[in-house]
């Protein structure tokens, strides 16, 4: 990626890539379309050799010869057998071949943004042009491609994460889940396979999903997931619109082509030739040639409305923004003169079109800016949020990363708008999604990995979560995107990742396997539930060796309470294990409760006088005066000086 | 053929150390295990799976996969799910 590395404060000189050795030997299981290996950012050159305890291999087929591996992409296999399954043999492999080989772009993408070396001057036809590099550069990669042109099935994935742990890897990166809304955990086999994992020690790292900006929408939800949203960054691709009576309105765009005629052209609505969304083939031509489109976004795929609108006759389109997406503008590489705009902009730009004459309109792009937009980070409308469907007492997702307009590398076989009238190919393209988001929180994790050895899949959950930051560059609370409102817990989780100060987190939640079978048995699991995620019988007694007053005790990095007028107490413990530098270290709390919410921490100090020494604590939560409806936010920070660690606390009244 | 009970993938959680002496592989029990089951389709297994799960997937019918809930080692029985790219 460009410039996500910069915004994220990765430096050489100081802080977590250099204190990590840019991850060196950890191994990032990707699971995903599979690789494009030819592609720069996989270049071996500078890494040593293969770690010795690896055990995987990279299969070789035709397309996927024995050199496409090497001591950067360690391992390589494909999981068709569930996919063929549902929908029958693949038989055209000129179409879909059946090896690790990325036909579609995605993992190619997700692998390069969470390992990839460094490229120079990479771009995407000059936009985001610079340095790319993934977020660790020297970890190694094991491709299991479990993604196919219909989908990804469980019984594959599955299949991908067991011989991922039997190989070695460190990381599962899985930018991969169920639309809409998480299953129950005994039926999500991400789930179950993420549980799996961690008992071998293996981190799991997977995206939120993208049906924000709707509540209770996040999936990949486990408490042993790590959970991540998505979010802007400081760099926009402005393409402004020009209105015949010269307001101008701003846009992004990655278009590349021929300019437009550098006169205003006639401007009409979608909705007014034939389809609001500009559905391939539904438009009038006699209505659409010669002149630029409004768009409605929604319906159909982003870029294929410009391909709708050139195969009419269109010179140029506008993707207009509705409620669904708000102010969100994703720039798209699209295929005519186009540019997207919020739906505050889009609104004035239809009602122009209603109330004019002669309505015209023209589209000038300005290419890459940096640093000067409104605020960053912002959290993407499309970022799937909580509460916490499943478990409201567990804060989900856990944190938000990078994840809109990123670029990083891309297939040689698709082009970049995926659509079969773009004759274009290129080596890295701009894509938005918590699927990019993921795979910048997976880098990072292997670089803690690598800085840590000792420490559990929890600890580094822990040292991003406590660590996250919630104020945009401009010192202002994070911006949701979906509402244009601040964002909140619900949305952002702990906040955005902050890679430096994830090194050293002072304190950390810990957690191993054991507690999260306690967890099951608090949200009512059965011996029999709970057998399948241990993946053994489970006495009746499980739930008596394993026991948590609630599943808000479970030792988690976050507070998500939930309030009613029969319960208006909460009690929650933790225990808080000390990492810092130094074996003696005091730290003292500072409580930030919501209105409406009384919240109180026994003991207020925690003295530490050894490394890894662990103190525990209690929190108290109280209904306060005036508190019968909605959500309420505030947070609990210990603090010795040097370190802050910071739990973020959502509350919800039922 | 009852169309309505087509074969379709399950993914069939196992109590692994249940596993009789006599098989020599986990495999080979899990193949057993489908093998005798009531066949009005051949079944098929797709994958064994040992460590991020414990079990096996195999296209079964659906009456297949509700009988595969008696036997005493098997702790669950899920339809695969198709999931998405985020």
């Amino acid at each position: 990626t460009t410039h996500t590395p910069n915004f994220l404060g990765l430096a050489d000189s100081f802080g977590l890539w250099p204190n990590s050795d840019y991850a060196d030997d950890v191994v990032i299981g990707v699971l995903d379309t599979g690789i494009w290996p030819e592609r720069p950012s996989f270049s071996d050159s500078g890494i040593g050799p293969i770690p010795t305890r690896w055990k995987g291999t990279c299969v070789t087929t035709a397309d996927f010869p024995s050199s496409a591996c090497n001591r950067k992409i360690i391992g390589a296999r494909a999981y068709f057998n569930g996919y063929e399954s549902h929908i029958g043999r693949l038989m055209d492999e000129t179409a879909e071949a059946k090896s690790p080989r990325d036909t579609e772009g995605h993992g190619t993408h997700t692998a390069s943004t969470a390992a990839g070396a460094v490229v120079a001057n990479a771009s995407f036809f000059s936009y985001a042009q610079g340095e790319a590099r993934g977020m660790a550069t020297k970890a190694r990669i094991a491709v299991y491609k479990i993604c196919w042109s219909s989908g990804c099935f469980d019984s594959d994935i599955l299949a991908a994460m067991d011989q991922a742990i039997a190989d070695g890897v460190d990381i599962i990166s899985l930018s991969v889940g169920a639309g809409g809304r998480a299953p129950p955990y005994d039926r999500d086999s991400i789930a179950i396979g993420a549980f799996g994992a961690a008992q071998h020690g293996v981190l799991v790292s997977a995206s939120a999903g993208n049906s924000g900006p709707n509540p209770f929408t996040a999936t990949n939800i486990a408490p042993w997931i790590l959970t991540v949203g998505a979010s802007t960054i400081d760099r926009e691709f402005p393409a402004d619109v020009v209105l015949g009576d010269n307001r101008v309105i701003s846009g992004v765009s990655l278009y590349s082509g021929e300019p437009l005629v550098d006169y205003k052209l006639p401007l009409v609505h979608g909705g007014d030739c034939g389809s609001r969304y500009c559905y391939e083939g539904a438009l009038q031509p006699s209505k659409v040639q010669g002149k630029i489109v409004v768009c409605d976004r929604g319906g159909n795929a982003r870029v294929a409305k410009g391909g709708a609108v050139k195969l009419a006759g269109g010179l140029g389109m506008i993707l207009a923004n509705t409620e669904e997406s708000g102010e969100e503008l994703l720039a798209d590489g699209h295929l005519i003169p186009a540019t997207e705009v919020g739906e505050i902009a889009a609104n004035q730009i239809r009602e122009y079109i209603r109330l004019s004459q002669y309505p015209t309109a023209t589209i000038v792009f300005r290419g890459t800016v940096i640093g000067s937009s409104p605020s960053s980070p912002r959290v993407a409308a499309f970022s799937s949020r909580g509460p916490n469907s499943l478990t409201p007492e567990i804060l989900k997702p856990d944190v938000i990363a990078p994840g809109v307009n990123i670029l990083a590398g891309w297939t040689g076989a698709t082009a970049p708008t995926d659509l079969d009238i773009d004759p274009r190919r290129v080596e890295f393209n701009i894509i938005s999604g918590t699927s990019m988001s993921c795979p910048h929180v997976s880098g990072i994790a292997a670089l803690l990995r690598k800085a840590y050895p000792n420490w559990s899949i929890a600890a580094i959950k822990s040292a991003l979560i406590t660590t996250a930051y919630t104020l945009d560059n401009a010192g202002k609370k994070i911006n949701d995107l979906g509402t244009g409102e601040e964002s909140t817990p619900f949305v952002h989780g702990a906040g955005h990742v902050d890679p430096n100060r994830a090194l050293n987190p002072g304190l950390v939640y810990d957690l191993n396997v054991n507690d999260y079978v306690a967890f099951l048995c608090s949200i009512g699991y059965s011996p029999r539930q709970i057998a399948v995620f241990v993946g053994k019988p489970t006495g009746s007694d499980i739930c008596t060796r394993n026991s948590l007053a609630s599943p808000g005790d479970l030792n988690y990095p976050s507070f998500s309470v939930v309030l009613s007028s029969d319960q208006g107490l909460v009690k929650y413990k933790r225990i808080a294990t000390n990492v810092g530098a130094d074996a003696d270290a005091v730290y003292e709390v500072t409580v930030n409760a919501p209105a409406g919410v009384e919240i109180s921490v026994e003991p207020r100090k925690l003295v530490f006088s050894a490394e890894n020494q662990t103190q525990s604590y209690e929190v108290t939560f109280k209904r306060g005066v005036g508190y019968d409806s909605g959500e309420r936010y505030g947070s609990i920070e210990w603090t010795d000086g040097r370190h802050l660690v910071r739990s973020p606390v959502a509350v919800r009244w039922s | 053929p009852d169309l309505s009970d087509r074969p379709k993938t399950f993914i069939v959680h196992v109590s692994k150390s249940q596993k009789p002496s006599l098989f020599s592989s986990h495999r080979s029990w899990y193949t057993s295990i489908i093998q005798n089951l009531p066949s009005p389709h051949p079944t098929k297994l797709l994958y064994t799976y040992d460590r991020s799960v414990h079990g096996f997937s195999a296209t079964l019918t659906s009456s297949q996969a509700t009988q595969l809930l008696s036997h005493p080692s098997v702790l669950s029985v899920t339809p695969d799910q198709p999931r998405q790219l985020h």
